[in-house]
C-alpha cells in the first residue's frame, strides 16, 4: 500500500 | 526483464559512452548540445530520486545503471559547461529548454498516476525525456550538419526507447502491464527522431556525413 505504483523500468 | 529492455538499456549505456568518449577524445563538444545534456541530466535525477531518499545498498544491477546513468550525465555536463566551455556551440544551442521544461512539469501535474511528489517527478521525467533530445536536434538543424561519431550517439539514443517500445508490446501480451504514461511519452519520443533515423539509414551507414539542406 502506498507504495504500490512501482515503476519497474530504467 | 526481456530482450527487447536488455538492448534497450545496453543501447541507452551505449550512446551515453559514445558521447562522453568523442568530447574526451576530440577534447571538444562542437556539435552537441549542452541543454540536451542538462535535460537528460535532470530527468535522471527527478527519475531516480529515490535513490537519494532511501538509499539501498547496490545489491542489484538496476541501483547500479541508475547511479552510472545520474554520474555519467552530470559528468557529460561538467565536460561541456567546464572543461570544454571554450568549444560549447553556445550560439546554435539556442533553443529556449524553458519551453521544454515548463510543459512538462505542468503537464506532469494535470496528468499523472498518483497526485504525490515521487510520481509527479517520475511523470515530469517521463514527459521531460520525451522532448529533451529538441534541442540537440535544433542545434543540428542550425548547423546544418553533424559529426559521424554524434549520428552514432544519436542513432544509439533514439534507439533506446524505440527497443523499449517492443518491450511494452511484449510486456502488455506476456505480463499484461501497462504503464500509459511512459507509453505514450516514449512514442511521441522516438517519433521525433524518424527524419534522423532516416537521414541515419540513407547517409551514414553508406559513410557519408549528414549535412541538412541549409
Amino acid at each position: 500500500y502506498g507504495c504500490d505504483l512501482v515503476h519497474d523500468e530504467l | 526483464m526481456n530482450i527487447f529492455r536488455l538492448f534497450g538499456d545496453l543501447s541507452h549505456l551505449a550512446a551515453i559512452a559514445i558521447l562522453l568518449l568523442k568530447i574526451w577524445k576530440t577534447r571538444s563538444c562542437a556539435g552537441v548540445s549542452g541543454k540536451t545534456q542538462l535535460l537528460f541530466a535532470v530527468c535522471f535525477i527527478t527519475r531516480y530520486i529515490d535513490l537519494f531518499l532511501h538509499f539501498v545498498s547496490l545489491y542489484n544491477t538496476e541501483k547500479v545503471m541508475k547511479l552510472i546513468y545520474i554520474s555519467a550525465s552530470v559528468f557529460t555536463c561538467y565536460l561541456i559547461f567546464f572543461k570544454f566551455k571554450a568549444t560549447y556551440d553556445g550560439n546554435h544551442d539556442s533553443m529556449r529548454a524553458e519551453f521544454l521544461i515548463v510543459p512538462a512539469a505542468g503537464l506532469a501535474c494535470l496528468i499523472n498516476t498518483k497526485f504525490d511528489a515521487i510520481e509527479i517527478l517520475w511523470t515530469f521525467s517521463i514527459y521531460l525525456e520525451a522532448v529533451a533530445i529538441l534541442p540537440q536536434l535544433f542545434l543540428i538543424s542550425k548547423t546544418g550538419e553533424a559529426e559521424t561519431i554524434t549520428s552514432h550517439y544519436l542513432f544509439a539514443q533514439g534507439s533506446y526507447r524505440a527497443l523499449y517500445i517492443l518491450n511494452w508490446i511484449y510486456r502488455y501480451h506476456y505480463e499484461s502491464h501497462v504503464d500509459t504514461i511512459a507509453i505514450v511519452a516514449g512514442v511521441v519520443q522516438t517519433i521525433l527522431y524518424c527524419d534522423f533515423f532516416y537521414l541515419y539509414i540513407t547517409k551514414v551507414v553508406k559513410g557519408q556525413k549528414i549535412v541538412l539542406p541549409a
